[in-house]
Parts: C-alpha cells; structure tokens; sequence
C-alpha cells in the first residue's frame, strides 16, 4: 500500500534512480 | 603505462588516465578500464565526442530517448560536476564511485541528501518532496489523491524533521536512514564489484600494466 510507504520509499522505486540499467542489464 | 596512444582513447581520457583515477575511488586499474568501455559505448550514442550528454544518460538508463524524467535528470546533474551540461570520464568514475559496495555509508548519504535537495538550498523541503512524488506517480501505474499525498508527506516529515522546520537538514537526512536503511538501497550497485567480468574487451584496450599501478 503507497500510503503505508513513506515518501522516500516511493521515490526510490522511479526507474530513472535505476542506475543498474546504465550497465544494460 | 603501455605502449603508444590507441586511436581516440587519449582524446576521452584526457588528464584523466586510469591510474590516476583508480588512486581517487574504490576501483582497481582495470575496473576503471572497464567502466571505460562502458563509458565509450553510452558517449558515443547520440554523438561521438567523448563526452556523454543529458540525451545520451537518460537513453542509457531508458533505452528510450523520447523519456524525459526529473530523477534521471537530476542524477545527471549530479554527475556533471564541472557544471558543462556534460559528463566527462573522470565525472563518470568519480561519481559511480560513490555506488560501489564498498564505499562509506557516509558518502552515500551525502549524495542521497544532494539528490533530493532539489533546489539546492541545503535542505530536503518539502515541496520539493513533493514534486518527487508526483514524478514518481506520472511515471508510473500508481494513482493517489492529493489527500494521501499529503498524508504521506506529514508522516515522513513527521519522522524525518525532528525539529519540524518543515524541512530535513544533513544531521536530520542523517538520524532518519539509519532508522530506515533500505532508502540507502539506491545508493549501491553490486554490478560494480563485476564490473571487468561485465567488460572484458577492457583487456585488449588496456595501456596499462596493472603491477605498475
């Protein structure tokens, strides 16, 4: 549930914090 | 150092040659020959100048280039420390430094902190948090009200803010991941402690004798 999550907690599932995908995997 | 210059790697290198950037961060010789080859292929695929630019980073990220994103975006800015609108490759190195496994939590933080210090003010306020949040929501599936927005807001102000300013300065960023360790998660990519085995052609490109470094 989003609500139970505090804010940083959701922010940090964006994909363009993602930094993995830089390396193509 | 190896023998003469290979063709263009001089010209992304510049000052910045492996064995000096190894001597500044967590990575060996070879892995900052590695994260080169990385570095060569995402700076070359818009334009070909040794540099990677804003389009390039989020293309990397995205795969996608039509994408426009504030935490890319930010991430990139945050790279780009010379301020140019470019990252170079020493910018490269130094700032992916910061997410290997092995560095100090402390570093981490501070660049988390800088990440969410939108404004650059010195302090995570809360609009900014805000904005964040509504990126996040416009990129993805998930759909909240204002009301629950808020809500979420005046929870984690409530927890992080200890003296309810309304805005989270470093000691406080500080006290609130330490309670909540998993916001740090972001901070660390395991794939840098494999980074020569993701890229190995480094050793056919290497100029460098490792035992000389």
């Amino acid at each position: 549930q989003p609500v139970a999550m505090n804010a940083f907690e959701l922010i940090s599932m964006s994909k363009g914090l993602n930094l993995e995908n830089l390396f193509g995997t | 150092m190896g023998c003469g210059p290979s063709k263009g790697r001089r010209q992304y290198l510049g000052n910045e040659d492996p064995v000096f950037l190894a001597s500044q961060t967590t990575f060996s010789v070879s892995e900052v020959e590695a994260l080169f080859e990385l570095f060569k292929t995402i700076s070359s695929s818009v334009i070909d100048d040794g540099l990677i630019n804003k389009e390039e980073f989020v293309l990397a990220l995205f795969k996608n280039r039509t994408k426009e994103n504030l935490f890319a975006s930010r991430i990139f800015d945050l790279f780009d420390v010379k301020h140019r609108g470019v990252i170079d490759f020493g910018d490269f190195v130094r700032s992916l430094h910061i997410f290997h496994p092995n560095t100090p939590l402390e570093d981490k933080i501070g660049f988390s902190f800088k990440l969410y210090d939108l404004d650059n003010t010195g302090f995570i306020e809360r609009k900014g948090v805000k904005q964040m949040l509504l990126a996040l929501l416009g990129e993805s599936e998930m759909k909240l009200a204002d009301e629950a927005i808020e809500m979420i807001l005046d929870k984690t102000f409530l927890e992080a803010d200890i003296n309810q300013d309304g805005k989270i300065d470093m000691t406080e960023w500080q006290h609130f991941v330490s309670k909540n360790p998993s916001l740090l998660k972001i901070m660390t990519l395991p794939y840098l402690r494999d980074i020569t085995t993701a890229f190995p052609s480094f050793v056919f490109n290497s100029e460098v004798d490792e035992d000389a470094a």
